[in-house]
């Protein structure tokens, strides 16, 4: 038999994490995320209240694009520009669909043929 | 139907937007919408003006009379339709620029219209007709639950579970038939969207999300517009 050394994709998949992951390793990449995060999307805050708690923010919005990542595993989740945003405070600067039950009052379109 | 479809590469959609810190989603939805049916009656592109919106639409829904369209605090593409069929049409990018605050007044003028609402219509969840209408009318406003989209960087969303309560407004732009999806071990089909959150979001503002069952309410808000010509008065 044949066993390749070369790692593949399907061996990525097989490698299990061996290392520590203690909470304050945990911290540390947090800390250099969030460093990264502040200089790529050129972003700074008023004091250092307002620093360590859009870190803390920071750091849920971790986890949860971690959880995201699980849930939607076809698609790439990480850190964006919102990662310093609340799910609240996303929704309120950076949605704005204003709720409706049904679209019954507008004209319905045609049915349209798609067999050809 | 084609197997795939991209409006973009038949010159119907201007480049990504960023509505910034203001909920005006809505009216990206309508302006790019109103931008290909604009492009499909005249065969110009021309970049419309959300900031009208914003200032100028505070129609309300005809069913829901204190449900308004509210510039930053929310709004509906097809009440915005409405409102462009009303006053007359919408005007350019370029003669009334996007702001990003609804704090400003109307400043429309009607002599600079650009493009004229002439019909529009909700399309039903059925996801073929979808397909139909936006190959026949060009790209489609929809609406979506965005809470995937906060940490999306790219590759097709298609999440086991997410909500249907929609909460924010998108363009749909085409679709693809097979993007490779390593979990599932299969090609999976998914639409094209184009968001207003700038070109630094998702994939160079574009999001692609899954076909096939509703995922995350797209399928369930989708409406259609059609323009007439109009010349500057």
């Amino acid at each position: 038999s044949f066993i390749s050394t070369t790692p593949t994709n399907d061996d990525d998949q097989l490698i299990r994490q061996v290392v520590s992951n203690t909470p304050e390793d945990n911290d540390l990449t947090s800390h250099h995320h969030f460093t990264n995060f502040l200089q790529k999307y050129g972003k700074s805050y008023k004091d250092a209240d307002e620093h360590a708690y859009r870190f803390s923010v920071f750091t849920s919005n971790l986890r949860r694009a971690k959880r995201h990542q699980k849930l939607d595993p076809s698609a790439i989740h990480g850190v964006t520009q919102f990662s310093d945003l609340t799910p609240n405070e996303f929704k309120i600067k950076h949605l704005g669909l204003r709720k409706k039950v049904t679209l019954s009052n507008a004209n319905q379109a045609p049915i349209l043929p798609t067999n050809d | 139907l084609p197997e795939d479809f991209d409006w973009r590469d038949h010159g119907a959609v201007t480049g990504v937007k960023n509505q910034g810190s203001c909920g005006s989603c809505w009216s990206f939805s309508t302006t790019g919408a109103l931008e290909g049916a604009n492009f499909l009656a005249t065969g110009k592109l021309v970049s419309l003006s959300e900031q009208q919106l914003v200032d100028c639409d505070h129609e309300c829904d005809p069913d829901e009379p204190r449900s308004c369209d509210s510039g930053c605090n929310g709004g509906l593409m097809t009440t915005a339709y409405e409102y462009a069929l009303k006053a007359g049409g919408l005007e350019p990018e370029a003669d009334y620029p996007y702001s990003g605050t609804d704090r400003g007044t109307c400043k429309f003028d009607k002599s600079k219209i650009a493009a004229s609402v002439a019909n529009f219509s909700v399309v039903s969840l059925d996801e073929e007709q979808i397909a139909a209408n936006l190959v026949k009318h060009g790209p489609l406003s929809v609406g979506i639950n965005a809470v995937f989209m906060q940490t999306y960087i790219g590759g097709v969303s298609c999440p086991y579970i997410c909500g249907k309560h929609l909460d924010h407004g998108v363009l749909l732009v085409g679709y693809g038939s097979a993007a490779y999806s390593p979990i599932r071990l299969k090609d999976k089909p998914y639409w094209i969207i184009k968001n207003s959150w700038g070109e630094n979001w998702g994939e160079k503002g574009y999001y692609k999300i899954c076909r096939g069952r509703n995922v995350c309410g797209v399928d369930s808000m989708v409406s259609t517009v059609t323009a007439i010509h109009t010349k500057p008065q």
